[in-house]
């Protein structure tokens, strides 16, 4: 009986109760798509990845579409105001979510946001970061575990390059951005939990 | 219900994304 979306990937946290679950899940299906897409284009512009077996692009892409979107739309999240916006380009305040059921998903979206921002990365650093996020050897179901933990190697020593030319004198950078993973692997979790639940009860 | 990303039918939508690569790296 849920009848909110607090996900910014829809238009509106508000759902029509007339709607069928069917059609709720329909439309909420077509909002995020284009993101996802965008993921798709997004990997196969990393050097390396259209290498991988077929099998592994799918599945390194299945676990971590989730993170990637995370990254890219951390600019979704206004933490100085309080605020997520939506696919619509509306704003909704942290209250009016918490209000409509968001829970601690929605404060970890904002501590990550925050301090991902005191980073101060460009947006080359965030895209190499965004790679390395995507190409992790430990997602389950590789078939070729030693492929992807080469391109993941490679995809890490040009982001530390990249750091430490941009940032010669802040080399915890590189260090305080890989530790963004596990966060990232923390809200991942969160959210397939989150998706569980709306499922069972569409 | 077990998987998120097949309840999302994200399997499906990155398998059609990937087809123009896939069909190429096929070829």
């Amino acid at each position: 009986n849920r009848m909110h979306l607090v996900c910014p990937m829809n238009t509106s946290p508000y759902v029509d109760p007339q709607k069928s679950g069917h059609s709720i899940w329909e439309e909420f299906s077509m909002s995020f798509t284009p993101a996802v897409r965008e993921v798709v284009e997004f990997a196969k512009r990393i050097p390396g990845f259209k290498d991988l077996s077929q099998h592994d692009q799918v599945s390194l892409l299945k676990a971590g579409t989730f993170e990637v979107l995370v990254v890219r739309f951390t600019s979704l999240f206004d933490v100085k105001e309080r605020t997520v916006t939506f696919l619509s380009g509306r704003k909704y305040s942290v209250d009016a979510l918490r209000s409509l059921g968001a829970g601690d998903l929605l404060n970890s979206m904002f501590d990550f946001t925050e301090k991902l921002r005191a980073l101060n990365l460009g947006e080359e650093e965030i895209s190499l970061f965004t790679a390395v996020v995507l190409v992790s050897a430990d997602r389950s179901g590789l078939e070729n575990v030693n492929s992807v933990e080469a391109l993941q190697e490679t995809l890490i020593r040009a982001l530390r390059s990249l750091i430490t030319k941009n940032h010669p004198n802040e080399i915890a950078i590189f260090t305080k951005l890989l530790l963004k993973l596990p966060d990232l692997r923390s809200l991942n979790n969160m959210h397939s939990e989150q998706l569980l639940a709306f499922k069972v009860q569409p | 219900f077990s998987d998120p990303a097949s309840n999302l039918g994200l399997e499906d939508i990155i398998r059609k994304a990937l087809m123009g690569n896939m069909e190429e790296k096929q070829e």
